[in-house]
């Protein structure tokens, strides 16, 4: 499963 | 967040923080790409629309509204401030950003983590940033003297990026799950275009000479 994150980084 | 991480951030606030001195002590933008400033201005803007839909932490939301609001009071300096504005090196900073934006757009239509109005200004604003410094790196270049804060703004910039090349090798050795390629490649073509910059820097440090890039 490729299920997009939030990205956490700036 | 692991050490890296946060040294690299903090390298990228400096960097900014340098500028703004530079401009604020100086009254002047000399040696700064306005192209360079609006590219940032707007790798923000397209990258930070999570703003509104993902919390991940305070640090990270006063970071994301300290990036998007520096980099657009710097625009606005050198845009419409009345002495400043009369410094900036018109006449060498042509380098041609409109086709830099076009260019990542395109990218980010075709290459991208999912295909959603977020994801594709997400993956936008990463490949902008790999190539924002560009027309920077042209127009030191083609001044040949660099000031000092010039090179600490360009230094601290490029700083940034190694750390967080080393961030993302630590991620890699400690956590199992890795999802961040577009960032990763797109971070390692940015972190190199200052390979050059970094060798001359190094040289004129080690030399304790005035940093100056070949013609």
């Amino acid at each position: 499963n490729v299920e997009s994150e939030p990205h956490d980084e700036l | 967040m692991n050490i890296f991480r946060f040294a690299g951030d903090m390298t990228h606030l400096i960097s900014i923080l340098v500028l703004l001195l530079k401009i604020y002590a100086t009254k002047s933008c000399s040696g700064i790409s306005l192209k360079t400033q609006e590219l940032y201005a707007l790798v923000f803007l397209t990258r930070y629309l999570d703003l509104f839909t993902d919390f991940i932490s305070v640090y990270n939301t006063i970071m994301k509204l300290v990036f998007i609001a520096s980099s657009l009071a710097i625009v606005w300096c050198m845009r419409m401030h009345r002495v400043v504005r009369r410094s900036y090196d018109k006449e060498i900073d042509t380098f041609r950003h409109y086709f830099l934006i076009l260019a990542s757009f395109l990218l980010a239509v075709l290459v991208h983590e999912k295909f959603t109005f977020q994801e594709i200004f997400w993956a936008f604003s990463i490949y902008l940033e790999a190539l924002a410094i560009l027309p920077q790196l042209v127009l030191l270049q083609r001044s040949g003297n660099v000031d000092n804060l010039t090179g600490q703004y360009v230094f601290f910039l490029g700083a940034y990026r190694a750390f967080y090349i080393l961030n993302w090798i630590y991620r890699y050795f400690t956590e199992q799950h890795f999802s961040r390629w577009i960032a990763c490649l797109s971070g390692i073509v940015q972190t190199a275009l200052y390979a050059d910059f970094f060798y001359y820097y190094f040289i004129s440090w080690k030399n304790n000479a005035k940093l100056q890039l070949p013609a």
